[in-house]
């Protein structure tokens, strides 16, 4: 973005910052255009705080130059890692050979999981990622009827985590589901509850008050 | 429970093909399954104590026996160094450790930083007793108050051709060595990243492999001063210690020179490449990243069985409660970040592949591609814990008050994913390293 270094090696992750920006239009349920506009977003914070900082160094020392930029470089870092980790995904499900309806639902979690991207940072997807106020509202609606879409499938989805009970150790997240027994049995382990009256309440308070 | 029967009686997809999926393929499942088994019925290892009762120390002890139990099974099984931090993801450690494990450094910086920063001589001379226990080890990079900034550390190498040895020095109480996990009370030797001079002249932070307590009397050494910090927000048997050097001599041949050298006559040959130090940490954060994912598919499961479980409201047609998982504000709370899991893990998993190479190119000499994975895995650490301890919150809250107690795992969870937001890298610093690589670009 300096404009300093030679191009980047093909397949670089940075290799975007050295192209035009990609200009798919944005079209809500359109995985491939989510991923261009997190792609947009990216290029935009760090190419606008690239500029910032070789205009500050024109007239300020260097640390004082990029310490005016700190909040806006750590946010171009995080553009730059949202769009690392959509495109290896974007990918990983393109060359995915499982079935189609594996398939399917990787595709129906990426697109729950490009919408809440951008419901997270409508600001940046209006600013850098070239979308309306009107695609915003369209987005919200969308993710909330992913949701929908994606409710009936979710204990399948964390089931094929394949996590043993003993490994997740947990009352509410059992295999089977019996959540308020546990929850019995784990509080009769409290110390407290050996006898009924504890013997901290006469040394602690009854002789006391 | 029958609400849970019904989700599971006709699942839209073969959960079995999904889990290859997430591990990464068939063979990886059956990998992972295998280990498992023989981690959950290793006769030292299956019977588990709630420890939420227990004393610091008792579960110090607790934590530890079980910790080196598991030490000895990875020996037994002779698993990759490279595979040992996924034996040791949260999803097993949980299982082994749960209040932290502090034989974790040990695995995951102190073995691998051997292997990747000592030359061959070095890697020899000391791996047989790492692997044997003679060795336990951690890695003691951070200061009291010098963190992620590495080449603010203070504590000094300086080098005295005459003695051929390195004087190990701490200046004063902030350059203390603060945070290692397993230095408190466990370790008897500590990779130091420390700044080296020779001829008077600094030349930057570089590891040395130190001794610190006695092998068979475990009494700290000489001019070494050495505990355990206290507790934390969570992983409290992670055993995180201080560390200080007064004028501790170090031999030469103790500098770990894979990529820079101290010559007997003091004279300093650079490392091929800037980061070429660096890897450790490179490693560590592909491994924070995917070992937090870990974390965040353990809540996610939790939450998700709560959600289907849980019954409020005014009762339906049916006389029954609605199910919470029912409420679009509950659907937003637990399913983002059930599609979280999926994405973070694969993308973690191709920088973990990126790794792999770019280590096997730098062994080779080429480290081209060095400054961007470090960059990349900078990034990606920073991005993937805070979106994990994020999510795990919003895991707790959407199991309301029950989600509140230890007993539900989602509060150790958070505490979890939230260290990994502080640790081996403070977020902020990491992604300013990044953006440096960036605005370069």
């Amino acid at each position: 973005a300096g404009g300093s270094h030679a191009p980047p090696a093909a397949g670089s992750a940075v290799t975007y910052l050295s192209r035009p920006a990609d200009d798919t239009p944005f079209a809500v349920g359109s995985p491939a255009a989510y991923v261009a506009a997190v792609g947009r977003v990216a290029r935009g914070r760090v190419t606008e705080v690239a500029a910032a900082l070789q205009a500050d160094r024109q007239t300020m020392p260097e640390p004082d130059a990029w310490n005016q930029s700190l909040v806006q470089l750590v946010a171009a870092a995080l553009a730059h890692g949202r769009y690392f980790v959509v495109r290896e995904f974007a990918e990983v499900v393109s060359q995915q050979s499982s079935s189609r309806a594996i398939q399917q639902m990787l595709e129906l979690l990426f697109s729950v999981y490009l919408a809440h991207a951008v419901s997270r940072a409508e600001g940046d997807f209006i600013t850098y990622g070239g979308l309306t106020p009107s695609d915003i509202r369209l987005n919200r609606r969308h993710l909330l009827r992913l949701l929908a879409e994606l409710r009936p499938h979710m204990i399948p989805l964390t089931d094929a985590f394949d996590l043993p009970d003993r490994l997740i150790n947990s009352t509410l997240g059992a295999w089977d589901g019996d959540v308020y027994r546990r929850m019995f049995e784990q509080a009769s382990h409290s110390p407290l509850n050996t006898d009924e009256v504890p013997a901290s309440f006469h040394q602690a308070m009854r002789s006391k008050l | 429970h029958p609400d849970l029967a019904v989700e599971r009686a006709s699942p839209a997809f073969d959960i079995e093909e999904m889990t290859n999926f997430v591990d990464g393929g068939k063979d990886k499942t059956e990998m992972k399954r295998n280990t498992w088994s023989k981690v959950l019925n290793h006769p030292e290892l299956r019977n588990t104590k709630a420890t939420e009762y227990m004393s610091h120390e008792e579960k110090y002890r607790y934590n530890l026996s079980r910790a080196t139990a598991m030490l000895k099974l990875i020996d037994e099984e002779g698993m990759d160094v490279n595979e040992i931090s996924k034996v040791m993801s949260h999803t097993v450690s949980g299982f082994t450790t749960p209040d932290g494990n502090p034989l974790a450094v040990h695995q995951v910086m102190f073995v691998p930083t051997l292997m990747n920063q000592a030359d061959d001589e070095q890697v020899s001379r000391w791996l047989g007793d790492v692997f044997n226990g003679t060795i336990v080890g951690t890695y003691a990079q951070t200061e009291l108050s010098h963190g992620t900034f590495v080449r603010g550390l203070r504590t000094t190498a300086t080098y005295d051709p005459a003695s051929r040895t390195f004087d190990l020095h701490t200046p004063d109480v902030s350059a203390a060595k603060w945070w290692p996990g397993g230095l408190g009370t466990t370790a008897n030797h500590a990779v130091v990243m420390a700044q080296l001079y020779t001829d008077g002249q600094p030349r930057g932070i570089h590891p040395f492999m130190v001794a610190i307590r006695d092998r068979e009397t475990h009494r700290p050494l000489p001019g070494i001063t050495v505990g355990e910090i206290g507790p934390k927000l969570g992983q409290n048997t992670l055993n995180n210690g201080y560390l200080l050097f007064d004028h501790v001599k170090v031999p030469r041949e103790n500098m770990l020179m894979r990529n820079a050298r101290v010559n007997e006559d003091g004279s300093y040959t650079k490392p091929s490449h800037q980061k070429a130090s660096y890897g450790t940490m490179v490693f560590t954060r592909v491994a924070i990243a995917l070992d937090t994912v870990d974390a965040l598919q353990i809540a996610a499961t939790i939450a998700a069985r709560y959600s289907i479980v849980r019954r409020q409201g005014e009762p339906r047609d049916d006389g029954q409660e609605p199910q919470i998982i029912d409420y679009q504000t509950q659907q937003l709370k637990v399913l983002p970040h059930i599609a979280a899991c999926y994405v973070l893990r694969a993308s973690t998993a191709r920088l973990w592949e990126h790794h792999t190479h770019v280590t096997s190119e730098v062994r080779g000499g080429d480290t081209a591609l060095l400054p961007e994975l470090h960059a990349t895995a900078c990034c990606l650490k920073a991005l993937v814990t805070q979106d994990c301890s994020e999510a795990i919150e919003a895991l707790r809250l959407s199991c309301g008050g029950h989600g509140y107690m230890t007993a539900s795992r989602l509060p150790a969870l958070y505490a979890y994913a939230t260290a990994g937001a502080t640790y081996e890298g403070e977020n902020t610093v990491l992604l300013l390293q990044t953006a440096r690589y960036l605005v370069k670009q």
